[in-house]
Formats: C-alpha cells, structure tokens, sequence
C-alpha cells in the first residue's frame, strides 16, 4: 500500500506545471523515503529529476517500491479540480493499477475522489552523481525567468560566461545581440535576493534557451535557483522544494561542431 | 554552427 498526503494541493501543482512541458509520461517512484521522478524530454536533449522526502508530506506510508505510471498531462487535469488549500492523498495498492486522488477542502466540506488509470512506462533510469562544479550562481528564481524569456526574443542559444566580474548571459540572432550582466550582491540582507557566484575559474557554456525556458515553469516552487556550470558536462538547474526535497534540469551544453 | 548532444550521453545507465 502506497499513501501519502500533502497540506496543501498548490504544491503538487507547481510540481506538474514544472515537469509537464518537458515530460509527457513518468515513473512516480515512491520508496519509504519518499517520491523521486527521472524522465528525459522526448528529444533526449535534458533530462528531470525530482525528489519529494516523506517528511514534506503530513502523512507518508509505502509499504514496498512501487512505480506509479503516469500520464502527466493526465494528472495535471486532475489537480486541476483541486482548490490550492485542499489537502490531497494520493493512494496506490501495491498490485494496483490505478491511483486515487482524495482533495479535501480546507473546511472538510467537501471531499472529491478521482481514480486514474496507470500506465506501464518502460523507462531507462540513469545513474547522476553528485559532483562538484566549477562555477555555480544561485539567484532570484524570478530574475533567472526573465533573463531566459527576454534573451529568446533575440536568439535561440544563451551563452553563459562566469567571471570574476558576475555572470553574463549572452544571445545574439538576425536582430541584433542582447547580453544580461548580474553581479555578485551576496551582501544584501533579503537571501532570496542574492546573487551568490563561486567560481575556481572562468567559463563560457552555451544552451538551447527553448530547455531553459521549460525549466522556468518551475520558478513558482522556489525564491531561488541555482545554476551549476562545469566546460563540457550539463548544466544543472535546481529549485529547492522547501527543505523537502528538489526539481533538477539536466542540459547537454551546446558544443562547437 | 554549434551542435546540442544529448543529456544521456553523458549519465550511465543504472
């Protein structure tokens, strides 16, 4: 038996609305320790990989793994009958192949079941290690949005360079060229925002802005995020899911032919 | 002319 409930419905919306322009459908792997997802786009160009601990959830029980095969675009229509402030239950039997989804209203009012289906997602999983990166700039989840939306209006491709300077983040197209400097302010008191750049030595990378943009669907979940760059390996774009867990993007930089 | 490789080449598979 899989169970687990979250305060608040708005949460797990966020989570769809950031993983449904890139995935369409997933493996929910849910363990004893929590709901992790690993999907790749369908281009196989990034790659997503969420982590909710049980200790996010008010309640929290898995009996055995189970891999709950999901539609997402699925899924997302049924989260969309929940009020943000309905607590819900998602609840799966082990042999199962269905999920129910349970919203309760904040009052108690009023309690909506929906039953989905599963699907079977025959899925490669990839091992990820952690490792430590040459450059890493943590921001204002919003400012990282804006700078990859208004660059697309110039070009397709961001050149990302990390100075001793700040960050720069460059695009240029048939129009012209637009180039989005930010500068080290760790000292400003509000932490969500700071702009916090460590380096061990310069580098330049370039991304395909169309990724970036899928990534900022997740600004709701977090104030900042943290951009981890190493010369010829993927950038890893991460958003802090309170203290609870994370959604991380893999992109494969663009490399000179 | 930039080339965008894929995000598998660059993980092993589990």
């Amino acid at each position: 038996m899989f169970e687990a409930r979250m305060a608040q419905a708005a949460l797990l919306k966020k989570v769809l609305e950031a993983v449904k322009d890139l995935v369409t459908d997933a493996n929910w792997d849910c363990t004893s320790a929590g709901i992790s997802l690993q999907a790749m786009d369908s281009s196989h160009v990034s790659l997503v990989s969420l982590l909710m601990r049980k200790d996010g959830f008010d309640m929290y029980r898995c009996d055995r793994p189970i891999s709950l095969g999901i539609n997402i675009a699925s899924m997302t229509k049924i989260m969309k009958c929940a009020n943000n402030n309905d607590a819900v239950t998602l609840r799966a039997e082990d042999e199962g192949d269905t999920v129910v989804f349970t919203f309760e209203s904040a009052d108690q009012e009023k309690v909506s079941e929906f039953e989905m289906k599963l699907m079977d997602i025959d899925s490669e999983h990839l091992g990820i290690p952690e490792r430590e990166h040459t450059a890493t700039v943590k921001m204002p989840a919003s400012e990282f949005h804006g700078i990859c939306r208004d660059l697309s209006t110039i070009g397709e491709t961001v050149q990302v360079s990390v100075t001793k300077e700040g960050v720069q983040f460059t695009a240029s197209g048939d129009t012209g060229k637009g180039t989005i400097t930010l500068r080290n302010n760790s000292s400003v008191d509000e932490e969500s925002q700071q702009v916090v750049i460590t380096m061990q030595e310069e580098l330049s990378l370039s991304f395909a802005l169309r990724y970036l943009n899928f990534f900022t669907k997740a600004t709701a979940l977090a104030d900042s995020v943290t951009l981890s760059m190493t010369a010829d390996l993927p950038l890893v774009v991460e958003y802090r899911i309170e203290d609870t867990g994370y959604i991380r993007y893999f992109l494969a930089p663009k490399i000179d032919d | 002319k930039q080339k965008q490789s894929s995000i598998s080449r660059f993980f092993a598979r589990k």
